[in-house]
């Protein structure tokens, strides 16, 4: 991920990409097949996890999105892999 | 709400606690820590919560939980299957979703500070134990997480009143999979501050599915799982119980086939019952074949060059067997699988990797406890009872035309 002039605090380093995969935002199977991913899928995984965790969806590793990181959860997968979701029956509001 | 896929096929469920927390107040006396009956009553709450709003009913095995559908146990690290915890905070608990075996079992991280429902608060210094398995138990009857704000089935820990009423989201969810319960109607819930002495009566024991039985002799070639199954030397190799089966490069099943093992293998151990997994090392050719807890590294079929044990291989020294081993065609990696999770093996250091185990969820569509797997012509397959499945390397999922019997395809049946 170039990090160019951007915040250094906003680096998506290895440890978020793990968290990412290990939470079904990023393909897990990445880990076993070592695909690298776009600046782009790294920003779309950040936003889906703040859905999930309901802060703004800025795609930006922010002081929010970081507290986020840190809260105690289920160690289960958010993201159901592919397309096997079954969002027919996911209320959206 | 997400349906993750399975669901029970039956509406009364049991359930037991079978591994307690290791500091509890009736041995520490701490009131810091919870009393075992109050560990129940949290659980026995986190049943109410769903059976009021569904046509599901819960009964605890108190005395033999081991026998329940759904199992609890507080662990720590890594302990067995592919979610190894990591200390106090992060990771708080993990559940499998309906099936048998493990599926539907409910595991806590033992080294949370857990309290009673009305005495957590928001510091995360005091976990809700009911809070937590309530959302847990939503898993392990098929609930996937969801993202409505304020849903139990939310991913986050969040904080709810003490006197808890199961988010709108999450009746949808649980009725859509278990149907309505014609009285439940939508009142406040109970505060699970108040002592709710619910008696539950002592069932006659479920009994989970009987063991696979034991592994027959001459096994019939027409109806039957594969123990292991190797390409070695450009022929198939297909193990089951003290014989195998050879197919040769163009497909053919080779006459007076199946052989007895020892005669073909004579250096493995006089008295094998069976074989776990076999591979062929890319590096070098030998074959590794794994039997209970060791690996015997032979080169060819006259020439023991090496007998260890899996713990000697990095392997966990509680594993008792490897379920399969093979190389993937994908990366040239060594790959070793055991119930719900897999390793990759560094052939040049002879150890697994570090960060393995993984959950076998990796190989989407792949069953837990597989009997085999191996690569064939540059496709991946694994195999389960007489079923085998087509692995699509790419798109780390099953193909859609899987599972498929394995005796018509393998062995001409």
């Amino acid at each position: 991920v170039p990090s160019g002039d951007r915040d250094k605090r906003d680096i998506i380093d290895d440890r978020v990409q793990w968290y990412l995969m290990q939470y079904g935002y990023l393909p897990a199977s990445d880990m076993e097949t070592g695909n690298l991913r776009t600046e782009r899928q790294l920003r779309e995984a950040i936003k889906t996890m703040q859905r999930f965790g309901h802060i703004p969806m800025t795609g930006e590793l922010d002081a929010a999105t970081r507290r986020l990181l840190r809260t105690p959860r289920c160690s289960l997968p958010d993201v159901m892999p592919g397309e096997g979701n079954d969002f027919r029956i996911r209320v959206r509001r | 709400f997400v349906k993750q896929g399975k669901k029970w096929d039956k509406l009364n469920l049991t359930w037991g606690v079978r591994r307690y927390p290791t500091k509890m107040r009736d041995s520490t006396g701490d009131p810091e820590h919870m009393y075992r009956w109050e560990i129940q009553r949290e659980f026995r709450l986190a049943t109410e919560v769903w059976g009021r709003v569904s046509r599901l009913e819960f009964t605890e095995l108190e005395s033999k939980p081991e026998e329940a559908d759904i199992i609890i146990d507080f662990n720590t690290g890594y302990h067995g299957d592919g979610y190894p915890f990591d200390g106090q905070g992060r990771t708080l608990a993990h559940a499998f979703y309906p099936g048998h075996g493990i599926g539907g079992d409910m595991h806590f991280d033992d080294d949370e500070p857990w309290v009673q429902h009305q005495d957590s608060d928001n510091t995360w210094e005091r976990v809700s134990l009911f809070i937590t398995a309530a959302h847990e138990l939503g898993h392990a009857l098929g609930l996937y997480h969801s993202d409505v704000e304020g849903s139990l089935m939310s991913p986050y820990l969040i904080r709810f009143p003490s006197s808890f009423r199961l988010p709108q989201d999450d009746v949808r969810g649980i009725q859509e999979l278990y149907g309505v319960d014609e009285k439940y109607k939508e009142d406040p819930w109970p505060s699970t501050s108040t002592t709710t002495t619910t008696t539950t009566p002592r069932p006659a024991a479920t009994p989970r599915p009987p063991p696979r039985p034991p592994k027959s002799d001459k096994p019939d070639t027409c109806n039957t799982e594969y123990d292991a199954i190797s390409v070695i030397r450009r022929e198939i190799y297909i193990f089951k119980g003290k014989y195998f089966w050879r197919v040769d490069a163009q497909g053919n099943l080779l006459p007076n086939y199946p052989a007895k093992i020892n005669r073909f293998w004579s250096k493995l151990p006089k008295n094998l019952t069976h074989i776990d997994a076999v591979y062929e090392r890319m590096t070098d050719g030998k074959i590794v074949f794994f039997i209970g807890n060791k690996y015997y590294v032979c080169r060819g079929n006259q020439e023991l060059l090496k007998v260890g044990r899996l713990k000697n291989l990095g392997l966990p020294a509680t594993l008792k067997k490897i379920d399969a081993a093979f190389v993937w065609g994908y990366n040239g990696r060594t790959y070793l699988f055991a119930e719900t999770m897999y390793w990759r093996f560094d052939e040049a250091i002879q150890h697994v990797e570090l960060d393995y185990p993984r959950a076998m969820d990796m190989w989407r569509g792949v069953p837990y406890n597989i009997d085999s797997a191996f690569k064939h012509n540059g496709t991946t397959y694994f195999f389960q009872g007489k079923m085998f499945w087509e692995f699509d390397d790419f798109r780390m999922r099953v193909k859609p035309k899987s599972p498929a019997l394995s005796a018509p395809f393998w062995l001409g049946c």
